[in-house]
């Protein structure tokens, strides 16, 4: 048996919003610890890994490992019928080909459930290495989703450059070029309004603006983003998801060819 | 001119 209930069920939403554009389909992998996603998107440039603790659950119940693979598309046509303030549960018997959805107001008066088949998936795993980052850029989530934003009219790439003085996102094409220099703030009244560069050395790479731009749709999940880059390997973009967990994005540089 | 990596070039499968 496995249930999972969430009073913050919008928190659910808005995970499934930051990846449906990402994933057509992919596996939840629940166990006792909580519930894992990792997929890599069709053209295997980026991989999202999506993490939910047990304890950030209001109600958690995992007997055995299960995994449940998604038509992402359906999962979000019914996380839409759910009202921002549900408290949303997922519910399936071991062995199951399907879950179902609870959507409770918080009145209780109204509950619904929505029964979904699962999918076999046979996805990928990888093994993603610890790594000791050279540059990890923290900044308010708007911010960074309005720079992606703004440097895509320029050109299909961004730069994004780390150095003691600041980070630089650039982007060039037809029309001309862009620059947008962000220092780390000295004072800020709310902590989510800060911009801090924790840097042992400069880093230089470019990244694809469509993925950047896809990544964003995270934003409603939290106040600020973090991005961490070494030389030569892939960009993390991570949000927290509340304080159940978190969702990451790793990202392949464009390289010289 | 670069050219997009793909993430399994940096991360093995498990």
């Amino acid at each position: 048996m496995f249930e999972a209930r969430l009073v913050q069920g919008s928190l659910l939403k808005k995970v499934l919003d930051a990846i449906k554009e990402l994933l057509n389909e992919a596996s939840w992998d629940c166990a006792d610890s909580g519930i894992q996603l990792q997929a890599m998107d069709n053209s295997h440039v980026s991989l999202v890994s999506v993490n939910l603790r047990a304890e950030g659950f209001d109600k958690y119940r995992c007997d055995r490992n299960l995994i449940m693979g998604m038509d992402l598309t359906s999962m979000s046509k019914i996380l839409k019928c759910a009202a921002n303030d549900d408290i949303i549960t997922m519910k399936a018997q071991d062995n199951a080909d399907t879950v179902t959805f609870i959507f409770e107001s918080p009145s209780q008066e109204k509950v619904s459930d929505y029964e979904m088949k699962l999918m076999n998936l046979d996805q990928d795993h990888l093994g993603i290495p610890e790594t000791d980052y050279a540059c990890v850029i923290k900044l308010p989530s708007g911010e960074f989703a309005r720079i992606c934003r703004d440097l895509s009219n320029f050109g299909e790439s961004i730069v994004i450059a780390c150095s003691k003085e600041g980070v630089k996102f650039s982007a060039a094409g037809d029309i001309g070029t862009g620059n947008i220099k962000l220092a780390q703030t000295s004072s800020v009244d709310k902590e989510e309004e800060a911009v801090i560069i924790e840097m042992q050395e400069p880093v230089t790479l470019t990244f694809a603006c469509r993925y950047l731009n896809m990544f964003t749709k995270a934003t409603p999940l939290s106040p600020q983003v973090s991005l961490s880059m070494s030389p030569d390997v892939p960009l993390v973009v991570e949000y927290s998801i509340g304080d159940i967990g978190q969702i990451q994005y790793f990202l392949a540089p464009k390289i010289d060819d | 001119k670069k050219k997009q990596s793909n993430i399994t070039n940096f991360f093995s499968k498990k």
